[in-house]
């Protein structure tokens, strides 16, 4: 079963088509493996991507060089798979 | 029904039993119809609500993106609560005495249990790609509308790649040859999640449909009686408008086959968890989506075509 400890997702807010296009070029980056939760289509919109652990520093450093704005919208993307485990094996045990 | 948690996530087989549950707790009224079978040979079965005859109907689906698991467990919360009210809420019977509805609310069974067993954020079907090493197609951006075109990837390892052609996806064809089949669907609507949008034709060109104006009428008004309930705000506009141009999108193929009523809605995330979102707000999530749901197909019925 594939994990995600320590990735993150971040909310990403692209002011100007140019912006968008630098965040388009990111994606293609197939080394970096994101995974665009929400894509990045008209300014002032959010966007949402998951960010892989190794990858992290390196998009955080490109979003700063380029001046896009972002925030962390989840820490740990892994805490919140592990809580819905336990709560549907709980929950299982529960109806049975 | 028994014990059965509708504000919990479950397997498939744990959805696939309830939905026996409430077709054996609701006789004369919902019957389980197979319309296919997935690529792994799982079966698609789909929950009839008939009050007899083969009436103009209204279809709603969910989870055709695996991993947005809100969209399967407000699916199931729905088939419960149209069953449950159908005698007693006034509108419901009304829409059941003159329509059928058609409800199935695991439309990637094999992409969901992927989600559930190998990698959660699995969104696609799971059908082998000839010539590559990559697995599966999005299988909203597989119909036969605006196919290939902007908004849809060729690259079969992207999460948004369309397929070698349209309805190349069983799961996809298994609907595309019910609705011809059936002919008489007037409203057609299709849960994803996330980003709290109601969205109507077109995506694949940013034209106005002919229908535009009605469309957004009906859109607005259920937009507003889902978020009269718990507060949570939803944008209302065709695809290409309100999020970007996708071609081979559900109700872009729905709508060129003539069913007028055709719409999309992304599911709540707030709280900020995206498609990760917590069990506790399953059943709001649902209730707020039935206003909605429920104005839609009272329009269908007051405005048959």
């Amino acid at each position: 079963r594939e994990t995600f400890v320590g990735d993150q997702v971040l909310e990403v807010i692209p002011r100007n088509e140019e912006q968008i296009r630098h965040l388009v070029n990111l994606e293609a980056e197939e080394h970096l493996q994101l995974d665009f939760w929400k894509s990045p289509t008209i300014p002032g919109e959010t966007a949402h991507v998951r960010v892989p652990f190794v990858s992290a520093q390196a998009v955080k450093a490109f979003l700063e060089s380029q001046g896009i704005a972002y925030s962390i919208m989840i820490e740990d993307v892994q805490v919140l798979l592990d809580k819905e485990d336990e709560e549907m094996l709980l929950n299982q045990r529960r109806e049975r | 029904s028994g014990n059965f948690n509708f504000a919990a996530y479950h397997t498939l087989e744990e959805i696939s039993q309830e939905m026996d549950n409430i077709v054996a707790e609701h006789p004369g009224l919902v019957t389980k119809v197979n319309i296919g079978q997935s690529f792994e040979k799982r079966p698609m079965n789909v929950l009839k609500f008939s009050t007899g005859g083969d009436k103009p109907a209204i279809w709603l689906d969910a989870g055709i993106h695996a991993r947005e698991w809100v969209t399967q467990a407000t699916a199931l919360w729905t088939a419960n609560k149209i069953a449950s009210d159908y005698g007693s809420d006034p509108s419901i019977t009304s829409i059941l005495d003159t329509m059928d509805i058609f409800l199935l609310p695991v439309t990637n069974p094999d992409g969901y249990v992927f989600s559930q067993t190998k990698n959660r954020m699995w969104r696609k079907t799971r059908s082998k790609v000839s010539g590559s090493v990559c697995v599966g197609v999005d299988p909203n951006r597989n119909w036969d509308a605006g196919f290939g075109g902007p908004g849809a990837s060729n690259n079969p390892c992207s999460d948004s790649y369309h397929g070698p052609r349209a309805n190349s996806e069983v799961e996809v064809k298994s609907i595309v040859d019910f609705i011809k089949s059936h002919g008489r669907i007037k409203a057609f609507i299709t849960l994803h999640s996330y980003s709290q949008l109601l969205m109507f034709p077109y995506g694949y060109t940013c034209a106005k449909s002919d229908n535009f104006d009605e469309l957004n009428e009906v859109a607005q008004k259920a937009a507003r009686s889902l978020t009269g309930l718990h507060g949570t705000k939803y944008k209302v506009g065709a695809i290409c408008s309100v999020i970007y141009q996708a071609s081979g999108s559900t109700i872009d193929w729905t709508y060129s086959q003539g069913i007028k009523y055709s719409f999309t809605f992304e599911l709540r995330d707030t709280g900020r968890y995206g498609f990760l979102l917590p069990a506790s707000q399953i059943i709001p999530t649902a209730q707020e989506t039935w206003l909605a749901l429920r104005t839609i197909m009272e329009h269908t019925l007051n405005h048959p075509y």
